[in-house]
């Protein structure tokens, strides 16, 4: 589902921003 | 504002005198009791996630049973807190979640 893929980059981006 | 001046409780906080060049942002200094600066309900709710291997994640409903007893109102917390640092994200709907960290 395209949903769930959009929402798992997002929190990726958001993960990623946090531990930069 | 007020300079301390006697320094006592203190630990390395800042050196103004030298170019700090190296000091600059970090982040999060004290509390590695936990992993990832988390509480363990917070922990423990991720990793209840974490070790959903669906496509869908982990339903709220599975998640409360799981968490026997613990409140609504914290489970809830914990996973806006978990989604907002990007550990989780909701799946299907907003009552499914899925780790980022899981695949």
């Amino acid at each position: 589902l395209d949903r769930i893929q959009k929402n798992k980059a997002a929190a990726l981006q958001r993960l990623a921003a946090r531990h930069v | 504002n007020a300079q301390p001046g006697g320094g006592g409780s203190s630990l390395t906080l800042s050196t103004p005198g030298r170019a700090s060049s190296d000091t600059g942002g970090s982040f999060s200094g004290g509390n590695d009791m936990h992993t990832n600066g988390l509480t363990p309900h917070q922990s423990q709710i991720l990793n209840l996630i974490r070790s959903c291997k669906g496509s869908e994640g982990m339903g709220f409903e599975d998640l409360k049973s799981r968490l026997h007893g613990m409140n609504v109102n914290t489970i809830k917390q914990a996973l806006e807190f978990l989604s907002n640092e990007g550990h989780i994200y909701s799946t299907v709907d907003d009552d499914h979640y899925k780790s980022t960290d899981g695949d």
